[in-house]
C-alpha cells in the first residue's frame, strides 16, 4: 500500500500536472515585426 | 555574499533576454564574459552558480502572479545553460561531463525542494526546465546541426547526440514515480515530451531503445505496485489512462518499438493490465496489410508474411541463464532428465506476489516461463528458414515437444504460465505467429494429455477468451486461433464439460 | 486459472464482483475517442501523432504545442521585398505610409495571417487596407473577411440596408476559404 506522505504527494502532483502551456516552447524576446499602432475596436485584439 | 552574486549576475541575464532577441551578439558578449571574467572559471563555480540560478528561478515562479508570466527566469536558464554549452571552449572538460554537471546539480535541487517537509514542492517549473532544454537541443539539431557555423563545433555536437537523450533519459530514470511521487505527473509528460520520445525512437541503430524501455518499465513497475485489487487511487487511474495514451501514440507512429520489445513489455506489465496487452501485442508493422482474420477463404500457410520472422531487440536468451544448456540440449534431443532440470528450474524459491485475474501469488517464474518459450519460438522460426517448414510444423519436431512437455508435465500453475506466454505470441501475420496457431491447434486436440486433457483446454480457452472479452484491439493472430476454434469441426467447444459448467462462457460461445 | 476466473470481468454490474478488479484497467475502454483526440486517424488518413504530442491526457491537451520546425536562411533574407535596410535586420513593417508596397505582393492567406497574429499594430492596419483593395470586408460581428462570389449577383433589400447572396468566407480557425449564403448587412462590414 502506498504510504501516507505518498498519497498527497502524488495528489499534489495530479494537481500541479503540467498541460500543453507548460510544455509549448519558451516565450522568449523577439524583435516585434511591427510596431504598435491603434487599429479598429472591431478588430480582434488578441493573436 | 557569493550566492546573491551569483544572483545578481542571473538577474542580468534574464533581463538582457528580455531586450534582445537571443542571437544578438550582446548575448554572446555576455557569456564570453562570464566566463572570462571567472564566474564559471571553476568548476566548483561553476555548479555554485547553475545552483543559484535555479533556485533563485524556482523561487520566482513560486513567487509570481499565477495568471502572468510564471516562466520567465526558468526560460533564460534554459537559454543560458544551451548558450554555455554550444560557446564553451570544453578545454577542462567535455560536453558530457557538462551535461552531467548540469543535470546533477538539477537533481540536488530538485531533491532538496522535494523533500522539504513543508509541501511547496511544485513540479512546474522543473517539469519547464527540462522541457526547455530538450526544446533548445531540438532547435539546436535540426538538419544535423546546420545553424551552428563552425565546422568543429558542429560535428562535436553531432556525434553527441544520442548521448545527450541517453544522458537525459539517464536522469529521467533517477527522477521516476517511486524516488519522486510528487514529480509523477510531470514525468510521465517528460516521457512522452514530443522533442524526447519521437526522436528517441528514431536515434540511429535504435541508439535510444534500451533507455526508452528502462523508463516505460519504471512507469509499468509503478502501476503494478498500486493497482491493487479492490482500491485503486484516482491518481493511479489517471496515471493509467496517460500510458494508454502514451502507448497507443507509439503504436501509431514507430510500432516496430512495441513489437522488438514486447517481451520485456510482458514481464513488467501489470498481469490484469488486459486492454494494454492488447494493445502492445496488436502493433503491425507500418505499411503491412494485414487481411482479416475471421475469413472463411483465410489459409494461415499460404500467407507470405508468415514466412517472415518478426525482429527481437532483447534476445531473451540472456535471461534464461543456467537454463540455456538444459533447453538447447533438449531441442537437440529430448530427455527426460534434461526436462526435469528444466522443470526444477522453473520454480521459484520464495512466492512472487502477483495481482492477476483469478490469482494473487505465483509459485513458478513467470520471467523464466516466458524467456524459454520465446527462445524455443524464436528457434523454431530460425529453423523453419534454414531447412523447411516441416521439419518445424511437426508434433515430433523437438520444439513442439518441449512445449507440450512442460505443459504435460507440469503444475496448473506451469500449465497456465507456459499457455499464458504461448497465446502472447499470437501477434501479426509471421512465422512466429503461424507457428504459435500450429502448436495450440494441436495441443487442443491432441490426444497425449492422458487424464488431463480436460484441463488443458480449458486453460488454453480462458487464455484466449480472457483476451477476446476485452474492449479492442485483438491482436491478428488471437482472433485467426479463435475464430478456427468456434467454426472447427473437430473441436466442438459446446460439449465441453467445462463449458457448459460456466453458464456466462457458455452463452458467449453460443452468441459468437 | 480456469474460465471460472474469468466470471467478474463478464458480469461487470454485479457489485459483489465488480469490486475486484477494475474495470477501466481490465476490460478497458472503447478506444475511439482517445485515438480520436490523439489524431488518429487524421482525414482518413494515418500522419505522425508523437511529434505534435501535447500532453498524455486528453484534460491537459486544450493548445497546440509547437513542433520542431526549420526555417532555411533563404527564406529569412530575402532581399528587396521584406528588408528594410541590412540582411542581419529582420522584416518589420512599422509606417502605414512607408510600407503599403511591400504588402501588396502577399497572397491572401498571408494577409490573413498578419492580419489575425499581430492585433494593435501597424501591419494590422496595412493589412487591412491591403485586403479591402483586394475587395474583402471585414466582418465587425464575426470578426471574419469575406468576398462577393463572382458567379452570383446578390438581391438587395427594400430598404437596401442590406443583401443576400453567396460570398466568399476566410475562416481563421479552420484556415481555409469557403461558399457560404448569407444575409449582409451593410452596416456590419467595414
Amino acid at each position: 500500500e502506498m504510504p501516507n506522505k505518498m498519497v498527497s504527494q502524488l495528489e499534489s502532483s495530479l494537481l500541479n500536472c503540467p498541460d500543453s502551456l507548460d510544455a509549448d516552447s519558451p516565450y522568449l524576446y523577439q524583435i516585434p515585426l511591427s510596431l504598435p499602432h491603434p487599429t479598429s475596436i472591431f478588430f480582434p485584439n488578441e493573436p | 555574499t557569493k550566492t546573491e552574486k551569483y544572483h545578481l549576475v542571473f538577474t542580468e541575464w534574464v533581463k538582457l533576454l528580455q531586450r534582445v532577441d537571443s542571437d544578438d551578439k550582446i548575448i554572446f558578449v555576455f557569456i564570453r564574459q562570464l566566463i572570462e571574467k571567472g564566474v564559471l572559471a571553476q568548476s566548483d563555480s561553476f555548479v555554485e552558480f547553475i545552483k543559484a540560478s535555479l533556485e533563485l528561478s524556482v523561487l520566482t515562479f513560486k513567487e509570481s502572479d499565477p495568471t502572468g508570466e510564471v516562466f520567465t527566469a526558468i526560460d533564460a536558464l534554459g537559454k543560458l545553460l544551451m548558450k554555455l554549452f554550444v560557446y564553451q571552449d570544453f578545454n577542462k572538460y567535455s560536453r558530457s561531463e557538462y551535461m552531467n554537471i548540469i543535470f546533477s546539480v538539477f537533481l540536488l535541487v530538485f531533491a532538496k525542494d522535494h523533500e522539504n517537509g513543508e509541501g511547496s514542492f511544485n513540479e512546474r517549473p522543473y517539469f519547464k526546465l527540462l522541457s526547455n532544454i530538450l526544446y533548445e537541443w531540438s532547435i539546436l539539431r535540426n538538419h544535423n546541426f546546420i545553424k551552428v557555423s563552425d565546422s568543429q563545433t558542429r560535428k562535436e555536437l553531432a556525434n553527441y547526440d544520442v548521448d545527450f537523450y541517453n544522458t537525459f533519459a539517464s536522469y529521467l530514470h533517477s527522477l521516476q514515480p517511486f524516488a519522486f511521487p510528487g514529480f509523477s505527473f510531470a514525468w510521465i509528460s517528460l516521457i512522452s515530451h514530443r522533442m524526447f520520445l519521437p526522436i528517441v525512437l528514431r536515434l540511429p541503430q535504435h541508439g535510444g531503445w534500451e533507455k526508452l524501455m528502462l523508463l516505460i518499465i519504471d512507469l509499468f513497475k509503478f502501476l503494478d505496485q498500486y493497482t491493487i485489487k479492490g482500491n485503486i487511487s484516482d491518481a493511479i487511474s489517471v496515471v493509467y489512462k496517460g500510458t494508454i495514451r502514451i502507448i497507443l501514440g507509439i503504436s501509431n507512429d514507430v510500432p516496430d518499438f512495441l513489437i522488438e520489445n514486447h517481451y520485456e513489455l510482458m514481464n513488467n506489465l501489470p498481469a490484469t493490465y488486459i486492454q494494454l496487452k492488447n494493445v502492445i501485442l496488436s502493433a503491425i508493422p507500418l505499411k503491412m496489410l494485414v487481411p482479416s482474420p475471421y475469413g472463411v477463404e483465410l489459409d494461415v500457410d499460404a500467407l507470405e508474411s508468415c514466412e517472415e520472422p518478426p525482429m527481437v531487440f532483447y534476445d531473451p536468451v540472456a535471461d534464461i541463464a543456467s537454463l540455456k544448456k538444459p533447453v538447447d540440449n533438449y531441442l537437440r534431443i529430448p530427455s527426460n532428465s534434461l526436462l526435469k532440470t528444466i522443470m526444477n528450474g522453473l520454480l521459484r524459491e520464495d512466492y512472487e506476489l502477483k495481482s492477476g485475474i483469478g490469482y494473487d501469488t505465483l509459485t513458478v517464474n513467470s520471467k523464466l516461463v516466458r524467456a524459454i518459450v520465446l527462445h524455443v519460438v524464436i528457434e523454431a522460426g530460425l529453423e523453419n528458414g534454414r531447412t523447411s517448414s516441416n521439419a518445424v510444423f511437426n508434433t515430433k519436431s523437438s520444439y513442439y515437444q518441449l512445449l507440450f512437455d512442460l505443459v504435460h508435465e507440469g503444475s496448473i500453475e506451469l500449465k497456465f504460465q507456459v499457455i499464458q506466454v504461448m497465446i502472447e505470441q499470437l501477434r501479426y501475420p509471421n512465422i512466429h505467429t503461424r507457428w504459435m496457431i500450429f502448436v495450440l491447434k494441436n495441443m487442443f486436440t491432441s490426444e497425449g494429455w492422458s487424464d488431463e486433457k480436460s484441463t488443458v483446454q480449458e486453460i488454453i480457452l480462458r487464455s484466449i477468451i480472457e483476451r477476446i472479452l476485452v474492449n479492442k484491439p485483438h491482436p491478428w493472430g488471437l482472433s485467426v486461433i479463435f475464430t478456427q476454434l468456434l467454426r472447427s469441426d473437430k473441436v466442438k467447444l459446446l460439449e465441453l464439460d467445462f463449458i457448459k459448467r460456466v453458464p456466462e462462457i457458455e452463452n458467449i460461445i453460443k452468441q459468437l | 486459472f480456469g474460465l471460472e476466473a474469468l466470471v467478474p470481468l463478464i458480469k461487470p454490474d454485479d457489485k459483489e464482483l465488480s469490486k475486484i478488479y477494475d474495470h477501466s484497467m481490465t476490460l478497458g475502454a472503447d478506444l475511439t475517442s482517445m485515438l480520436h483526440s490523439l489524431g488518429i486517424p487524421r482525414d482518413s488518413k494515418r500522419h505522425r501523432v508523437l511529434d505534435t504530442f501535447q500532453s498524455p491526457w486528453a484534460e491537459t491537451s486544450r493548445s497546440e504545442v509547437e513542433p520542431t520546425f526549420f526555417i532555411p536562411d533563404s527564406f529569412t533574407h530575402i532581399p528587396d521585398v521584406l528588408q528594410s535596410n541590412t540582411k542581419d535586420t529582420p522584416p518589420s513593417f512599422d509606417s502605414v505610409q512607408k510600407d503599403q508596397q511591400r504588402v501588396a505582393l502577399f497572397q491572401d492567406e498571408t494577409l490573413f495571417y498578419l492580419f489575425y497574429k499581430h492585433p494593435g499594430t501597424v501591419i494590422q492596419e496595412l493589412t487591412y487596407l491591403e485586403l479591402r483593395k483586394r475587395n474583402w470586408r471585414y466582418h465587425k460581428t464575426l470578426k471574419a473577411w469575406l468576398t462577393k462570389d463572382p458567379m452570383m449577383e446578390p438581391v438587395v433589400s427594400n430598404d437596401g440596408l442590406s443583401e443576400r447572396g453567396s460570398y466568399v468566407f476566410f475562416d481563421p480557425q479552420r484556415w481555409e476559404k469557403c461558399q457560404r449564403e448569407f444575409l449582409l448587412f451593410y452596416n456590419a462590414i467595414m
